[in-house]
Order: structure tokens, then sequence, then C-alpha cells
């Protein structure tokens, strides 16, 4: 089963065209992993990126190089996981 | 129903014997259609609600993208909704002595499965794709409606691949066919998440439908009925304009084949969770969904065309 430790989800909200261009082309550099939960295609509305932890710092210091407004939106993604996991088999037992 | 709990997330069995119980406890309204198979030969069922004979019908569908789980979620507990309130609620009560509803919660069981066993954040099918290492189509980009378009990827390795050819999907092509073999599809809704969005047609072009007027008043008033509840904010408009140009999407197939009132949803994501919404705010979701649902549903039924 594959796992996300340290993995984050940044919101980014570009500001103009250019910006988005610059998002779009991140998104092609495959051996950076990245998955857009909600692309970036409106200047000024928010576009989600799950960032695998290996491909952080590189990712934020293009943001931070390039002028891109972003914030981090989910700290750790396998945290998330792990409660829904853990809620689920919770449940299991309750229902059986 | 017994002791089913719809603000869990549940396993694709699971799912499966919750909608037998729905049936069984439902007799004379509730039936269960088989349309189909999926790539991994998984059953594709629909719930069919119906007084009697075959009339006109809506259609509802959930988790074409499989890692969205609120949008299976939502289904089920609508299913049992609109099962459990016939007979009391005069809206859905005068629905359903006209109309069908016709209801699959798992569109694509096999990426379900493999979102809930092997990667969370699976979205596509799991059909293989011939000459390459990748697997699965985006299904959302697979129907026959401006295929191969902007706003859809040719790589077989993108989260957002297209497929080789339109309807090469089993998944999409279920659904193509059963909507085709009915004939008598009035609206078609299908359900997604994040973003909080109602859109209608079109995706593949930004040119407005002739029915853009009708549409949009329609979605701004379910919206606005979805919002009523819980105060979560609904964007509004075509899918083309509220969010990009996206060819091959199954509403711009579904409005191109006479359903004038088709809908996407984009369910919420209030608390910033993306599509990995805690289970605690399933009901919440259903809840207000179900109010905006209800508003097409009634337009539909007074509307007929």
């Amino acid at each position: 089963r594959e796992t996300f430790v340290g993995d984050q989800v940044l919101e980014v909200i570009p500001r103009n065209e250019e910006q988005i261009r610059h998002l779009v082309n991140l998104e092609a550099e495959e051996h950076l992993q990245l998955d857009f939960w909600k692309s970036p295609t409106i200047p000024g509305e928010t576009a989600h990126v799950r960032v695998p932890f290996v491909s952080a710092q590189a990712v934020k210091a293009f943001l931070e190089s390039q002028g891109i407004a972003y914030s981090i939106m989910i700290e750790d993604v396998q945290v998330l996981l792990d409660k829904e996991d853990e809620e689920m088999l919770l449940n299991q037992r309750r229902e059986r | 129903s017994g002791n089913f709990n719809f603000a869990a997330y549940h396993t694709l069995e699971e799912i499966s014997q919750e909608m037998d119980n729905i049936v069984a406890e439902h007799p004379g309204l509730v039936t269960k259609v088989n349309i189909g198979q999926s790539f991994e030969k998984r059953p594709m069922n629909v719930l069919k609600f119906s007084t009697g004979g075959d009339k006109p019908a809506i259609w509802l569908d959930a988790g074409i993208h499989a890692r969205e789980w609120v949008t299976q979620a939502t289904a089920l507990w609508t299913a049992n909704k609109i099962a459990s309130d016939y007979g009391s609620d005069p809206s859905i009560t005068s629905i359903l002595d006209t109309m069908d509803i016709f209801l699959l919660p798992v569109t694509n069981p096999d990426g379900y499965v493999f979102s809930q066993t092997k990667n969370r954040m699976w979205r596509k099918t799991r059909s293989k794709v011939s000459g390459s290492v990748c697997v699965g189509v985006d299904p959302n980009r697979n129907w026959d409606a401006g295929f191969g378009g902007p706003g859809a990827s040719n790589n077989p390795c993108s989260d957002s691949y297209h497929g080789p050819r339109a309807n090469s999907e089993v998944e999409v092509k279920s659904i193509v066919d059963f909507i085709k073999s009915h004939g008598r599809i009035k609206a078609f809704i299908t359900l997604h998440s994040y973003s909080q969005l109602l859109m209608f047609p079109y995706g593949y072009t930004c040119a407005k439908s002739d029915n853009f007027d009708e549409l949009n008043e329609v979605a701004q008033k379910a919206a606005r009925s979805l919002t009523g509840l819980h105060g979560t904010k609904y964007k509004v408009g075509a899918i083309c304009s509220v969010i990009y140009q996206a060819s091959g999407s199954t509403i711009d197939w579904t409005y191109s084949q006479g359903i004038k009132y088709s809908f996407t949803f984009e369910l919420r994501d209030t608390g910033r969770y993306g599509f990995l919404l805690p289970a605690s705010q399933i009901i919440p979701t259903a809840q207000e969904t179900w109010l905006a649902l209800r508003t097409i549903m009634e337009h539909t039924l007074n509307h007929p065309y």
C-alpha cells in the first residue's frame, strides 16, 4: 500500500497568467511527481497541489523565486490517511 | 436501515451490501439493475426507484473519480433518503409518482477498491493501456463530446489521460449504452468532489449552450437551497467558465444526447481537506447536497420536455 508520509498539500494562488504558466510547467516536471488536486486555471483563484516530501524544498524554493503566493493546506497527508483508516476500522468493528 | 453507519466511509463490499439492504427494505419501490461490468469484472449496479411502469427518468451517479470518497458516501445516503421519504415527503412522492430515478453510487468500482487498498490518491479507471507502463484513464475525459480536445492529456501517465478513444472505458460505455437504450432520461447529475461548484455544459467549449439561461437559473436556485442548510458556499456556472476548458466530460455528452438538465456537482471540502474530507462531514455534506438535488429534480418534474 502506497504511503504519503511527509507529503504536503500546498494552496497556491497564481496572480496572473504568467504564474499559471509557471505552475503548468512545474506540473510537467515528472520527476517532481506533483499531484494537482485543483488545477491552476484562473488568476486569483486557489490551486491545490500535493507535493511529495522529497520535492517539497525544491518546489517551495521555485514558488518563492517566482513570487507565487502559497500556504500549507495539509501539513502531512499520511496523518489524515492514518486517521481515515482508523475510523473505517473502528466503524467496521462497531457495525459487526 | 439496520446498523449501517452512513457517517463513515465503507468498502465496496459494504456499499454493495447496503444497496441490497435498501432494496430489501423497500420492496415495490427499489430494485437493483445491473448495467455492465468494470474492467476488472466488478458489477456496475444501479438502484432503480420506480412506482411502476417505465417512466421518464432522472439519473444520478457518483464516484467516477475513485478517490472522491465523499461522493459515493453521499450517493448511498441519498438512496436511503429517497427510499425512506417516498410517501411522506410530498416533493419526492410527486417526483416518483411521475418519474423514475436511477442512482449509481460507485461509477468506478475498480478505482475505488484500488484507492482503498493500494493508493489513496488514485483517480482513474484501472484499465491497461497498451504500449504504456501506466494504468488507467480519466473517465471524465473519455466521453464522446469534444473528445481529445483541450483540458485532457494524451499521456497515459497523466491523471487527466483521455484514453485511446471515446468510450474506451467499459465503465463509461456501460452508462452510454444504458442511457441510449433507456431513451427517456430527462436529467443527468454526476457527483464529484471537491471545491463546491455546481456546473452545467459546456466544458469542451466556452460557447454558451442553448439552454444556458434556464440551466443557470436552476443551478443558482439549487445552490441557494444547499447553502441555506449549513452555509456551504457554492460557485455556479458552465464548466468552461467556472474551472477550465475540459473536453470529453460526462455532462457535455449527456447534454449532446438531448438531456437538457445535465449537471456536475463538486461537493465540499469546507475545512480545507480537499477530497480527504473527514467522515464526520459526510452527513452534513449529503444533507445539503440533497436540497440541491431535490431542487433540480422538482424543476425537471415541473418542466417536462
